[in-house]
């Protein structure tokens, strides 16, 4: 799974999920990637989101939007909504991945409980992109 | 500070351990991740929105064969090829989505074409891939997708008769999500 979310110049936010799902899968088996809410969701009050990992239980934790609803009806700050979904709620039901998410101030988080995510990410105020792997 | 421009992406999560990538596998995907960083951000730069900032990015990654999206996607039951994708705007919570994707070469060109030239957010497999043809984003033969490594993958599960995320699947120590 691929995906990624963005800030432009304009204060708009958006986000992109795709991916070829699982490896040997059946029944035109379908994940939380395409699924707006689950996989891939973009609000410019609140933020964007595009997550990654196995997608049924992304899917049971509607949890694109979740981290929405966190920021928009809980006053979240974008940290501790994306660190609750991983860290709490995913861990809780036994789940395994991650996601990318930024704010309409340009704050970026790439949270994940897995051993590791491939994640990017650049700013204007950086010179440079952050590129990592590992945890 | 000027209106901050930002960009981030991934290219899946999993049981992707430093200790079990190879050196070399491990400058491939951050190949992969440090192209698709500096094209999309240099859209940013460039003026151009975040719709086209993530498309550009996702595009890149579906291109490159390591990750599991577009090219080199994973192989399903059937030995086949089936991909998904959506995006959506946070401008005004429009979106497009795509599923049981076989022949489009990147799938979140469809999700953005469906987005923007139909009246639907999701279409799926033959009719989405009809909706494809019918706005001129490219198809390609199955081989296109179906890279060895990913092929042997396969092989190995299918004989397990496992399904698995491709970060679990054989010689995947360091696959991905």
């Amino acid at each position: 799974t691929v995906g990624a979310v963005a800030l432009d110049g304009n204060g708009h936010l958006a986000a992109a999920t795709s991916t070829g799902g699982m490896v040997n899968k059946k029944y035109n088996r379908i994940g939380d990637t395409p699924l707006i809410g689950a996989g891939t969701y973009a609000d410019n009050r609140w933020g964007a989101v595009s997550t990654t990992g196995h997608g049924e239980y992304f899917m049971r934790l509607v949890a694109a939007y979740s981290v929405i609803s966190m920021r928009e009806f809980g006053g979240m700050e974008l940290t501790r909504a994306t660190q609750l979904l991983i860290h709490h709620k995913l861990d809780k039901l036994g789940g395994q991945g991650g996601l990318i998410a930024i704010d309409p101030s340009g704050r970026i988080c790439m949270p994940f409980n897995a051993p590791g995510m491939f994640r990017a990410s650049m700013r204007n105020d950086a010179q440079e992109p952050l590129i990592a792997m590992f945890d | 500070m000027s209106q901050p421009i930002a960009i981030a992406i991934h290219g899946g999560a999993g049981n992707i351990r430093m200790d079990k990538m190879p050196a070399d596998k491990q400058q491939s995907y951050q190949k992969g991740l440090e192209n698709a960083i500096k094209v999309s951000y240099d859209r940013l730069a460039g003026n151009g929105s975040a719709m086209d900032a993530v498309e550009t990015a996702v595009t890149r990654m579906e291109d490159y064969p390591l990750f599991n999206a577009g090219r080199g996607s994973v192989v399903d039951h059937r030995g086949k090829i089936e991909m998904e994708a959506a995006i959506m705007d946070g401008a005004n919570l429009e979106a497009g989505a795509a599923v049981g994707l076989e022949r489009t070469r990147n799938p979140v060109a469809l999700a953005r074409a469906i987005r923007h030239h139909s009246q639907h957010i999701m279409l799926n497999g033959e009719g989405a891939e009809n909706f494809a043809r019918e706005h001129s984003i490219p198809q390609e033969d199955e081989q296109y997708f179906i890279t060895d490594h990913r092929y042997d993958q396969w092989v190995q599960l299918d004989e397990q008769g496992a399904v698995s995320l491709d970060h679990n699947a054989p010689q995947g120590g360091e696959e991905i999500g």
